[in-house]
């Protein structure tokens, strides 16, 4: 089993990768890809060598070769479709965003309970009202959501996304989800990233 | 010098241990620390031995002194002003984020380049127009930005930001900037968290 710490990791490598295929680069190294990501060749080795043998020692990686296995890896070769709950400001930035498409996500249905936006138009998407979310996630086979609901509507919806057969839920809202161990539950918290820089800040 | 990958790492446990505090926990120890964030106690203690002798063998940590210590390290004891860059569905979402209070950030400034937008009021601010950008952020003396601007505009709005005397941003358009290196540069990538759990799906 790799230890979460590594799988944290690959998307980021996954991430250069599709940079640098982008930059029209054919091969690379643990040397150059360490450097893009601020990560020693060394520790870059150790972590793609827990998934197979990548690169001859001196000849690198193939750039296609390593996205294609990250991809296998990470189970992103298809497209998961995701249920936005929450179709306020964050809802709509979601249900435009164009960042998801080829790499492994789709947002597939939007939600929200404010009758002023059920059934409007957003994007390719129209809001449904959340006293069907049970059934239609259900019955779409969804089981990944973005939660982009007020903190204090947060708790019960994520309840209800576990109800509907989600087992992943990213959210935007600023508490802590208490939820079956079964659900994993990430959390876009910009907080984190900014303190992180202002340690190098005068 | 810290690591850099220490220093990424404390922004997590000055946020576990503010929830701690909420739940009325007074003292804490490298082991509950650890379970809370998914690392081990050994690297608890080792990354705070980086800076200081905080607790006795056996008697553990105060969570007081701690987030006292991790708010001094990571240089928020104060409100960090940001600049905010793009007053669309984002920009409209961190205008209004009260996420930012008491973890030494506030929203200081909103611009935009849309004409429908400047002077229009977003909660507590007024759209200022990009044309004045730089004169305005640096009478304003802000050296964070988020950047909410389309992937289109992101380069050139980030050069003006750091015209402007900005030195940290972080970005959630969906494009790598290329700065000076003393420019720190984070992004928003919510892809990156939702392929760390789809690795876990079947
Ligand atoms: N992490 C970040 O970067 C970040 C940034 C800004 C805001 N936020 C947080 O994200 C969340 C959304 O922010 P926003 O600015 O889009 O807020 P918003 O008020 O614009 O939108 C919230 C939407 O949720 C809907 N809603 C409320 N209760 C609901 C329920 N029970 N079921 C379904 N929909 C419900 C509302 O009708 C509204 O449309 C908030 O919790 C906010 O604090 C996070
Ligand atoms: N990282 C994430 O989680 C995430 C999610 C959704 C969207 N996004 C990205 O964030 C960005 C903003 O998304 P949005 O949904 O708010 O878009 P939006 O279109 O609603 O808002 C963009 C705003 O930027 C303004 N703008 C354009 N050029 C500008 C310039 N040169 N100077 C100042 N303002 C300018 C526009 O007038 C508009 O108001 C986009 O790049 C989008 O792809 C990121």
């Amino acid at each position: 089993k790799i230890p979460d710490i590594v799988v944290a990791r690959l998307p980021r490598y996954l991430q250069v990768l599709q940079h640098m295929k982008q930059e029209k680069l054919v091969t690379t190294n643990s040397k150059v890809l360490g450097d893009r990501l601020g990560i020693s060749a060394a520790q870059i080795r150790k972590d793609l060598s827990q998934f197979g043998e990548f690169g001859k020692q001196g000849t690198g990686y193939s750039v296609d070769f390593l996205i294609n296995t990250l991809r296998v890896i990470l189970n992103v070769t298809d497209a998961w479709k995701i249920v936005v709950v929450g179709a306020g400001d964050l809802g709509h930035a979601l249900a435009h965003y164009q960042g998801f498409t080829n790499r492994g996500f789709q947002v597939s249905m939007v939600f929200d309970n404010d009758p002023r936006l059920i059934g409007k138009q957003i994007g390719a998407f129209t809001v449904q009202d959340t006293a069907d979310l049970i059934d239609k996630v259900r019955a779409a086979e969804i089981h990944v959501a973005m939660l982009t609901v007020p903190a204090s509507a947060a708790q019960k919806v994520a309840e209800e996304l576990v109800k509907a057969g989600v087992t992943a839920i990213l959210s935007y809202a600023p508490i802590v989800l208490n939820l079956p161990h079964n659900i994993q539950v990430q959390y876009i918290d910009p907080i984190l990233q900014l303190q992180h820089m202002t340690y190098y800040l005068e």
